[in-house]
């Protein structure tokens, strides 16, 4: 077993990489639209 | 890049409720967070007391925010696995207080290329400018250090980045998730008209020539003198690390001009303490006896008492000589005070004498530890830049250590070890729910500008290796025989963190680096308190959340269902009680056209029975009008009718005598 466990599985993922893996698509990666803001 | 409408604007103190279903690590991470606003901002949080709107953190699937204030009463925002390192939970509630992200201002054209054909198809969308009728920029310049910037493998389709700044040594600065940067720091602080922050209290590098509005004292033997270097040492301040000529300030006490124990007495400006806690943190350089010492106290002043009364609080001894050295000082004061600098000759010869230099002062914790590397530079990248710390005790009495692997030819591993230690007969194991937070400094002179680098670890009693042991069972029975440098074996359990805590680039980037030395702040708490519900809120007084009970309905008699002052307190028709000012009162019922009132909704009203009374009180008044206005027509006549009698009279006299 490895000395250490490495908690990000040894890859330096941001929000959006994150967000993505897990198969959301928010707008513009991790922001919650409510209708009106309608960007 | 902020959204436009007040309406989308939060109150300065944020009502929050931290889910059941957050990772415990994730709860003590944005409590870290919600620090950082309070040191660099003028937002604080509050758990929630029952406001109409909240933010409600929880662990839905990934990292995500609404951008501003719904007043959607509950306002959901997700840390889901992976997202509890502090910056991205700063960036996700700076989506909440209001802000995009950077480069969809309406004019990132000028500062980055968008390369469209590098973008994951259908994802285009996500690189948009919006116009500045759909945000506001708030006057400040394009900033690629934010930390609401992509990155620039954001959405990429391939390995070539998909946003290139239009100044090449910006690119591998955006994108960084480290803390605010300054631009993010005015931009908040200018969208929330912010004048102080809360745990801020004072920031010194002594560049200008008032030094910070602090004091010489007159009870003592030498003054500290405002110099930027001295013969003995050292050659430069700690501020500017002499790269800037003409300035580059610190303060000198000269012990070798000096007998021994005499003292040299700096005192800081009068400072209005509001949390009751604080950490002093300052750069102290000895040029004199390794014997000299320097002595922190608290000037406590209180009613009646002008003087002050002075405390002591650290004696800083055996001060290394010839290098800048780190000190953190806990304080605990509740009253208006000043911190003191007393510092005081030793035996033994002396060339200089101490220095100190970037002082902050915030109602903070300190770390628990510092961890300092010297000659820091030559160990990133190398085979020989693999390191272990010296062995800590937490507050609870558990023995780690740190391993800091630099060797990677592109990032800097952090791992956090229990390691064997002389409590650990007396400790619970395996060890449960302590919060390693260790931060990478970035030594910057003034505290509300340093992007320090932070990741924290959780240690979970229940989390099992493969071999089926518990992962943070004590070190003795689980961990490996390791040596210390004097030889002292002990047992080292394995480590637990990242491989990615940051990268080379971004390392020698900022103050992280200076003079060679690199500081790892080492703070370990037990979090298990978190492990609770958040306390269940009771309606604020100045709420607007009524209970309005539907008749025949069973009401609690206190909203709340805490025994206090509605215990006795009992209402009638299902009138239910509340507490405002600590005082019992009923919130009565009512319905469409009937409600009850009175103390104790005793009394019941209705829309007819106030149009009766309306309609009654109106024909009374017409009708009294009536009156009195018959009444003046009769007086009126009847005396001008007495009038015209006798003027008749008085002309038949006047006849008779004519």
């Amino acid at each position: 077993t490895p000395e250490n466990f490495d908690v990000d599985g040894g890859i330096d993922q941001d929000i959006f990489d994150i967000n993505e893996d897990l198969g959301l698509d928010l707008f513009e990666g991790d922001i919650k639209l409510n209708g009106v803001q309608g960007r | 890049n902020s959204i436009i409408g007040e309406n989308y604007r939060w109150p300065h103190t944020i009502p929050y409720v931290l889910e059941d279903s957050l990772e415990m690590n994730a709860k003590g991470v944005i409590l870290n967070a919600f620090e950082r606003y309070r040191l660099k901002t003028c937002i604080d949080f509050k758990p929630w007391a029952g406001e109409t709107n909240y933010i409600s953190v929880f662990k839905g699937s990934g990292c995500w925010s609404s951008v501003g204030n719904m007043r959607a009463g509950k306002q959901e925002l997700s840390i889901g696995q992976n997202c509890d390192r502090i910056a991205t939970i700063q960036h996700e509630f700076l989506h909440a207080l209001g802000f995009w992200h950077e480069q969809s201002r309406s004019d990132r054209d000028d500062y980055v290329n968008i390369i469209w054909d590098r973008i994951q198809s259908g994802k285009e969308h996500n690189f948009n400018t919006y116009d500045d009728q759909a945000s506001d920029t708030l006057n400040v310049p394009y900033d690629y250090t934010s930390v609401m910037h992509y990155s620039k493998t954001a959405f990429r389709n391939g390995t070539e980045p998909t946003i290139v700044t239009r100044i090449p040594d910006f690119m591998d600065v955006i994108g960084q998730r480290m803390d605010f940067s300054d631009s993010d720091l005015l931009k908040l602080n200018r969208l929330y008209n912010c004048s102080s922050s809360l745990s801020f209290m004072d920031s010194c590098d002594f560049e200008l020539e008032n030094v910070c509005g602090m004091i010489q004292s007159s009870g003592d033997n030498a003054d500290w003198q405002r110099v930027s270097q001295v013969p003995g040492g050292p050659e430069n301040d700690h501020s500017n690390m002499g790269q800037c000529k003409g300035s580059g300030f610190f303060m000198h006490f000269n012990s070798s001009s000096v007998n021994v124990g005499a003292t040299a007495v700096l005192e800081s400006r009068k400072l209005y303490p509001k949390r009751g806690f604080q950490c002093l943190q300052f750069y102290l350089y000895n040029s004199g006896s390794e014997n000299n010492q320097l002595n922190i106290y608290i000037r406590e002043y209180s009613a009646g008492n002008e003087n002050g009364t002075l405390t002591l609080v650290e004696e800083i001894k055996g001060i290394p000589l010839g290098s800048w050295e780190l000190y953190y000082v806990t304080m605990k004061v509740t009253n208006k005070f000043r911190v003191v600098f007393e510092g005081v000759k030793g035996t033994g010869a002396s060339s200089g004498g101490l220095s100190i230099d970037d002082i902050n002062l915030s109602e903070t914790r300190c770390p628990h530890h510092i961890w300092r590397i010297r000659n820091f530079t030559q160990l990133i990248g190398s085979p020989d830049g693999t390191l272990y710390s010296p062995p800590f005790y937490s507050p609870k009495g558990y023995a780690f250590q740190i391993y800091l692997n630099l060797s990677h030819p592109e990032n800097a591993g952090i791992y956090f070890h229990l390691i064997s230690g002389a409590n650990d007969d007396q400790l619970q194991w395996p060890c449960p729910w302590q919060q390693a937070t260790m931060t990478l400094l970035d030594q910057n002179p003034d505290i509300r500008q340093q992007m320090s680098n932070q990741r924290s670890i959780t240690t979970d009693p229940f989390m099992t290796t493969d071999n089926g042991n518990y992962f943070w069972d004590r070190p003795s029975k689980v961990g490996q025989v390791a040596s210390f440098p004097n030889g002292t074996q002990f047992r080292r359990g394995r480590g637990y963190g990242t491989s990615a805590f940051i990268t080379h680039e971004r390392l020698k980037n900022r103050d992280f680096i200076k003079g060679n030395d690199v500081y790892i702040l080492l703070t370990v708490e037990d979090i298990s308190h978190l492990n609770s519900t958040q306390t269940q809120p009771v309606p604020t007084p100045d709420d607007n959340t009524h209970v309005n009970s539907t008749p025949g309905q069973p009401v609690p008699t206190s909203t709340s269902g805490i025994a206090g002052p509605c215990a006795n307190f009992k209402c009638e028709n299902d009138g239910v009680c509340a507490v405002r000012g600590g005082k019992a009162e009923c919130r009565c019922p009512s319905g469409e056209d009937w409600w009850y009132l009175g103390e104790r909704c005793e009394k019941k009203g209705s829309t007819r029975d106030t149009i009766i009374i309306a309609v009654s009180s109106t024909a009374a008044v017409f009708a009294l009008m009536l009156i009195v206005t018959l009444v003046s027509v009769y007086c009126t006549r009847k005396k001008y009718r007495k009038k015209a009698t006798s003027k008749t009279a008085d002309i038949s006299l006047e006849n008779l005598q004519a």
